[in-house]
């Protein structure tokens, strides 16, 4: 069940990113730190987005620039996962490729950048 | 979770866990129950402490010796009229029956609602997340503005009608005697422990009006053999029968417990699975039936009989919750309590989308933008008007009658302290 809720949050969150780049006409980058920028210092909700930013922010950024949509970035990245026996899981409409294809692609896209990011941090 | 175990955020996590699973407040010195801070189970669902060193000072009790040296009550009605040295609580509060509310119920009840500005990105800005900390301390719950407990102007669209406020207003002695003592997720199966954070004794207490407002969970779950997991009309009969017969040994006597029906869900999808869920709105790419299959594929859809595409699953649910409603219907005629009688009443929403019809509104507006599935601000004030006056007619002496000294009491006490 939580897997599920993580998943909805990751769709949610970059359906949200991608809006904010499309509504003030800026790059993801911009659109994900304005979207850190709302959060209040309480809680250190600002800090935490930020830190969050910095470890998933460049391969999020990357996918979304090669406009991959929210629901195979969050397959790509795994706050989505395919249960066994099941269907993938989409808010979108299916790529013409089809999801499968579309999360291999990124997938690999993935691998690449996850172990530059852990190279990074 | 995650979060959660970041080191500086453990203790405040620990914190309010400990209060999402007492479901009492987490600010409470004298532990009364009651609380001088809004958030975190305090004075947004229980009437505010005056005075939170003291135990025995609290809202809802019966007054101290009339009140005459302290407000022990919290009402506002304390001291000694010079005049004629008889004490105020005395003169205006002696036999007009005045009384509290207390609701047990779930999300709709307690008035869940995640604000549209959150996930709507022209609409986003730091004023719109100023209040994250606030609403989430609440449980993403709003009963400051509900429709039983409410007492603050809505800032969340519509207004604010509640049974709170009517009763306030029909008598000035139930100043501050509410209980909000409802949790997201509740239903008759975990009812009983939500009513073990109850703030009443039948030794030093006022009665109360309980309301019972359990409208969905009992049909509602977002299993993939959805049916299985639905509470069985024999269930229901057990645990509501339980959880009275708890609340018998608790509440003063003289108090009156009122069971609401289930609603019914038909509404939802009916109404809403063509119209575009507010993260769909920018590009015309999100309905709320896409929200509502892709929620069920991840088994996290609140209401999968309801929100679904598939008309023979929204009848069975339907069926079954009229069902419950019914065993609801025969408790209420058939059992008898020491310290309360019960009444049963529908959930009247077909009543209120024809009061909201007839006031150019039309259905969907009564359904919450983000989740699609809760009763908005608009319907939880009209379903409080109807209920209202459906009480009104039917069974007045439930709600006491109006207190003939209310002119004086807000003369003498303005706004009695405030809540």
């Amino acid at each position: 069940k939580n897997h599920g809720y993580t998943c909805v949050g990751c769709v949610i969150t970059i359906s949200i990113v991608e809006q904010l780049a499309e509504v003030h006409n800026s790059t993801v980058k911009e659109a994900l730190e304005r979207l850190c920028g709302f959060f209040s210092e309480i809680w250190n909700l600002k800090r935490i987005c930020f830190l969050l930013l910095d470890i998933f922010g460049p391969t999020i950024i990357k996918r979304m620039e090669a406009k991959m949509n929210a629901d195979m970035l969050c397959y790509s990245i795994h706050l989505c996962r395919q249960r066994a026996g099941q269907p993938h899981c989409h808010l979108y409409d299916l790529p013409k490729v089809g999801l499968n294809a579309a999360i291999k692609e990124s997938e690999r896209m993935a691998e690449t950048q996850i172990s530059e990011t852990m190279h990074g941090l | 979770s995650g979060i959660c175990s970041l080191p500086f955020l453990k203790d405040l996590c620990k914190n309010i866990e400990k209060v999402i699973k007492s479901k009492l407040p987490y600010k409470d010195f004298d532990g009364d129950k009651f609380s001088t801070s809004p958030n975190l189970r305090g004075y947004y669902w229980r009437g505010r402490d005056c005075d939170d060193t003291e135990s025995s000072v609290h809202p809802g009790r019966r007054p101290d010796n009339w009140d005459a040296k302290k407000d022990s009550n919290c009402n506002g009605i304390w001291g000694v009229d010079p005049k004629d040295g008889i004490p105020y609580e005395q003169k205006f509060c002696n036999g007009t029956d005045s009384k509290g509310i207390i609701i047990l119920g779930d999300s709709a009840a307690a008035h869940f609602h995640i604000p549209p500005e959150w996930i709507t990105a022209s609409k986003m800005s730091k004023k719109a997340f100023s209040n994250i900390p606030e609403v989430l301390s609440n449980e993403l719950d709003w009963p400051q503005f509900s429709g039983t407990t409410g007492f603050l102007n809505s800032t969340i669209g519509g207004w604010t009608e509640s049974f709170y406020l009517n009763l306030r207003r029909r008598n000035h002695c139930n100043h501050r005697d509410y209980q909000q003592l409802s949790k997201n997720g509740a239903s008759s199966e975990n009812i009983l422990d939500l009513l073990k954070s109850l703030a009443r004794t039948q030794q030093f207490d006022k009665p109360a009006i309980v309301i019972f407002a359990l409208i969905g969970n009992d049909v509602c779950n977002g299993k993939r053999d959805t049916v299985k997991h639905m509470t069985r009309p024999d269930e229901m009969r057990i645990n509501v029968i339980q959880t009275l017969h708890y609340l018998d040994s608790q509440v003063p006597k003289g108090s009156h417990v009122l069971l609401t029906g289930l609603v019914n869900g038909d509404i939802l999808w009916d109404n809403m699975h063509s119209r575009y869920h507010p993260l769909g709105q920018l590009n015309k790419d999100v309905t709320y039936g896409q929200l509502y299959s892709f929620l069920s594929c991840l088994q996290v859809n609140p209401c999968r009989g309801w929100m679904s595409s598939n008309s023979t699953l929204r009848d069975v649910t339907t069926k079954r919750a009229a069902q419950l409603s019914s065993v609801l219907k025969e408790i209420a005629i058939s059992e008898k309590y020491a310290n309360f009688d019960v009444f049963y009443m529908d959930y009247p929403l077909k009543e209120i989308t024809e009061l909201w019809h007839k006031l150019g509104g039309e259905t969907w507006q009564l359904i919450e933008p983000v989740d699609g599935f809760h009763p908005n601000q608009i319907a939880s004030a009209l379903g409080t008007r109807i209920l209202w006056e459906k009480i009104l007619r039917k069974w007045p002496y439930i709600l006491g009658k109006e207190n003939p000294f209310n002119r004086e009491i807000a003369s003498v006490f303005k706004d009695q302290g405030g809540h």
